[in-house]
This record gives C-alpha cells, structure tokens and sequence, in this order.
C-alpha cells in the first residue's frame, strides 16, 4: 500500500480521479517524451536495437491512441515523462529489488520510469525464444499510462509472459481501455476511398474486391472494414505506399468506374494524376502520348482547382466536384458540367435536419461500398448522404439529403496519427 | 557508444546467483501473495507479536490463495498446491494486480476475432 501510494503521489502527475473508482488517465498533454537512460542499457541487445524496440512499442499505443511519442536524448532528465532503463538486483535507486533470472521481469511505476530486470533473456521481436522485450514494454507502457492487470485472454495487460508467436497487436479490448483514459482520434482527411481491384479466384472467376484509406497531410491507413479497425503498423507514408503521386496533402480521389470505363484520378491543386492499379504506379502519359499530370481545367472543362474533394456517383455516372460553397456535376460521357451545376452544395444536398449541414469546404467526400451509401467529412464529423433505399423506406426523404452529422471516430476506429519521428518505422 | 562495447563486460554476465530464488514454500508464497497485492498489509504475513489471532491469519491467507487461484483458473481450493506455486513462479510483471480485472471490457468487435499478422 506504501509502495502504492509513492507511485501515486508524484509530483505534477496528472491524476483525474477516475468516475468509477477504476482506473485513471497518468498524463493531460497530447506528446510525450522518452528516453533509455544511457547508464541503465541492457548487455543483451545492442543500443541500438534497444531503441528501436522501444519506439515500436511506443508507436503501438500511438496507433490507438490520440497520444504520440517522442524520444527525447536532450532534454534534462527530469523533464522526460517516461524513462526506461536495465538493471539487475537492487538497481536504479529503486526499492523494488529485481529478483534474477524467472519470476520478474520489469516493472512500471506510474512515475513514468520503467525498469527491466536485465537477468532475464530479453529477445528481439524477431526472435521466438526468451522474452519479447516488445512485449514487456508494451505491457510496462501501458501501465505507465495508467491500465492495471487484468487476466482478460489476449489482452497485452496480462501479469504473466505469454510467450506465443512473436508478431502481437493490440487487441480490440485494450484500445477501448486506452481509449477510455485517453479518448478516440479525431481529426480531419485530405481524402477517403474504396480502391476496387477485380481479381480471380482459385476457379479463375473474376472477383471485385475492395480496399477502404483515408489519407491525411503524408500519410495514409488501409482501413480493415471487417475487422473495424486500420491495418496493423498503420499509418504509413503516401511516398511508400503509393507511387507517382504527390506524396502528401492530396485534395481528392474518384474512380470512374463504368461498363466501358475504369479510370483512378488523384487531383491536388490545379492538377490531376492517374494511376494505374495494375502497374500500382500512376501513368506517366495517356493514350495520345500526353504527359501526365494534367491541368484540371484541360480534362474536366469547367472545374475549377483547387478543389476541396470530389466523388463518383456510379448510378448516375456524374463526377460531383466540391469547391467552397458550390458543387459541379460533371457529365462523363458528354465530358461536361451539367447546365444547372454550380450549385450552392446546401441546395444540392440538403439538410434533413435544418442547420445540420458542412455548408462549405468540405474535407472529403466518400462512397463506401461497406455501406453503400456517401459521406462528407468535415472536421471530426461526417454527414450520410440518403440514398435510394433510405427514400423506399422514408418517401418524405429528400434526393440526396444529408443525415445528421454524427462523429467520424463513431463509424471508422482507430485512426490514429504517431509522432512524425515514428512515421517511417 | 564504440567505447562502451569496446569496454570488458564480463563482470554483467548471467550468473547462476542471478537466478530467481523458486517460490516453494509457505513464506516465499505469503510474500508473493503480499508483494503483488493479493493480501492485505504485509502484518498479516509476516509473524509479529500484535498479529492478528493465529485462526484469522490461516482464514486470510487461504483467501488470498483462493482470490490468486480464480483470476489464474485454478481449482480455489485456498490450499497452496503444486498448481498454484508453478503459477506463482511464472514470468510475470512486478506491477501488484491490485486493481482486479476491471469491468468487463467493452464487447468485442462484431466479425472473426483478428489473428495478429506480422506487420
């Protein structure tokens, strides 16, 4: 109990009684720093590898977390949140003395030092012997940032070592208990869509499948509709997972997509690209031998640029391109605005529930084949777009009305920004 | 950097001492119990003359025991069995589990449950 309350009662620690008696948020500011003290390494791992171990392990808790990582190797010591360091036996001036090879193997105090019993075999996450030391630190960050045990199946907040295949993620319980101390990610996209590949299945059947990202400043999250969640290790740079196009602030993605035709454009500023999806590279010139990119104004006569986003109504084969106040409908297969477009966007898509609208600058308008149906997003917020089935069911519905916005980080989870320096890992 | 690994550092290496003394025994388990906050003060372990009757320090410790052997799915028997000590000698975190299991936690996600895949 002692012991406990020393771990509590630290100076400047932040610590919100939590409602329920239960468990509490350790820090109120957004970035935190950590360090491995440099007289405290282990003899196992080079120094190296030790560090890079940690930022992965702190990069875990910021893909699920609004929080981000930073290491910090000049700062003075006091000022860093979180200090990792080795030690065997009685070590660091901590009154917890070690106990040797088994047993225990690290400890966190929510002081934010964490200590790592260097008599045990700590191992690489490459390695399927010892003890992950990603492991470890996940766990021991976790508790510094204020979960405690539990003996929930799978969570990574075990008290035991459970030695399994060396590749773990955070499971979908303990975000949302991370998520309970220190909330959901917001935050606006440049851009989201659904990439659709056709493919052939093992009878050589062609299957159209379909992959959802969301794309923020340089970087981007394939989004796992299935699992509802970003895929493990996002997000990654737009540089690497994409090749040809503007590696960061993207202002809009449509795939035209009909019987005849089945082009991928990424527009930014007064410039388009298209990519191939077969080649994964966008083109560098089009069928006549121009180069690409292109000027907007030159393949889609009439919009102008830049652009706050655009989608691709497939059922009414129109092009719907949002620039402050007003939307374009652009025809494909005449190649032109319709004449009643400009329109104020409020009057093409409609407030269901009066003054609940974006109105303006929209940050991405997405169809989304999970639910078959399109969103505008506009700061931490989307709003549905009524589609044919919504009006079957509700003839007072307006043609494409927007539904009341509700919160992006309610429908798709998890995405999650990390600290620049952790970016490319 | 290169003159720390350049350094001798036989005096860090594994020593049979540096192993984990086995808990194998009544005191060793009372000590696990109190240091991982599975019993009340360490009074209640450790002899002293103002303990509490002998009758109450047998009925707490069995609690303890049979509180550790739930949250490990073991028989909660409260007696100190060979299941029991191999649990209480498995690798773990020195962080006490004082808080039990919080609230169940939210339901999982609708679908498969994920298999973690090498990133």
């Amino acid at each position: 109990r002692r012991f406990l309350r020393m771990l509590l009662l630290r100076p400047g620690w932040q610590q919100e009684e939590p409602p329920d008696g239960g468990v509490a948020r350790a820090f109120s500011k957004k970035t935190l720093t950590w360090r491995l003290v440099g007289e405290a390494l282990s003899s196992q791992l080079s120094v190296e590898e030790q560090r890079h171990i940690f930022r992965l392990a702190f990069r875990m808790w910021s893909e699920v977390t609004p929080l981000d990582f930073r290491e910090d190797l000049t700062a003075p010591g006091p000022t860093v949140d979180i200090k990792l360091g080795f030690g065997r036996g009685r070590h660091l001036g901590c009154p917890r003395v070690f106990d040797g090879s088994g047993q225990e193997f690290a400890h966190a105090w929510r002081l934010g030092d964490i200590h790592f019993d260097d008599d045990e075999h700590f191992t690489p996450p490459t390695s399927d012997l010892g003890i992950s030391l990603l492991k470890v630190a996940v766990h021991e960050i976790g508790h510094v940032l204020g979960l405690p045990h539990t003996y929930r199946t799978g969570s990574i907040m075990q008290p035991n070592y459970i030695p399994q295949e060396p590749a773990f993620e955070l499971d979908w319980s303990d975000r949302k208990a991370i998520q309970r101390l220190y909330g959901s990610c917001e935050g606006s996209f440049d851009t989201a869509f659904d990439w659709i590949r056709k493919e052939r299945n093992q009878y050589g059947e062609v299957m159209v499948r379909f992959s959802t990202y969301f794309f923020r400043k340089s970087w981007y999250w394939l989004y796992e509709n299935r699992n509802n969640r970003t895929r493990y290790g996002d997000p990654i740079q737009i540089l690497i997972g994409w090749h040809g196009i503007p590696t960061q602030n993207i202002d809009a993605f449509v795939h035209i997509w009909t019987w005849r035709r089945d082009e991928r454009y990424f527009f930014k500023g007064n410039q388009y690209w298209r990519y191939d999806s077969d080649k994964d590279q966008a083109y560098t010139d089009d069928e006549q031998g121009k180069s690409y990119p292109k000027l907007i104004s030159e393949g889609f006569p009439g919009i102008p640029s830049p652009l706050d986003t655009a989608f691709y109504d497939r059922r009414q084969q129109l092009l719907y391109f949002f620039q402050g106040s007003l939307v374009f409908a652009f025809d494909v297969n005449r190649n032109q605005v319709l004449s009643s477009y400009p329109m104020k966007i409020t009057e093409a898509f409609p407030a269901i529930t009066p003054h609940n609208h974006p109105f303006r600058n929209i940050d991405s308008a997405y169809y989304s084949y999970t639910h078959n149906s399109a969103f505008f997003f506009k700061d931490n917020a989307y709003w549905r777009v009524v589609t044919d089935k919504d009006i079957q069911q509700n003839p007072g519905l307006p043609t494409n009305g927007l539904f009341p916005k509700k919160s992006i980080s309610e429908q798709w989870f998890d995405i999650c920004d990390v600290h620049i320096s952790t970016l490319n890992m | 950097e290169t003159l720390f690994h350049s350094r001798d550092h036989s005096d860090r290496e594994t020593s049979p001492l540096h192993q984990a003394k086995p808990i194998a025994d009544l005191h060793a388990a009372q000590r696990f119990l109190s240091r991982y906050g599975w019993s009340g003060s360490q009074g209640t372990w450790a002899p002293s003359p103002e303990g509490p009757p002998e009758a109450t320090k047998a009925t707490t410790l069995s609690e303890a025991v049979r509180r550790f052997q739930r949250v490990n799915a073991l028989p909660a028997s409260g007696e100190l069995d060979a299941a029991t000590l191999a649990a209480m000698n498995r690798p773990r975190c020195g962080v006490p589990d004082t808080r039990l299991p919080p609230p169940a936690g939210a339901p999982p996600p609708p679908g498969p449950v994920p298999r973690a895949t090498r990133r």
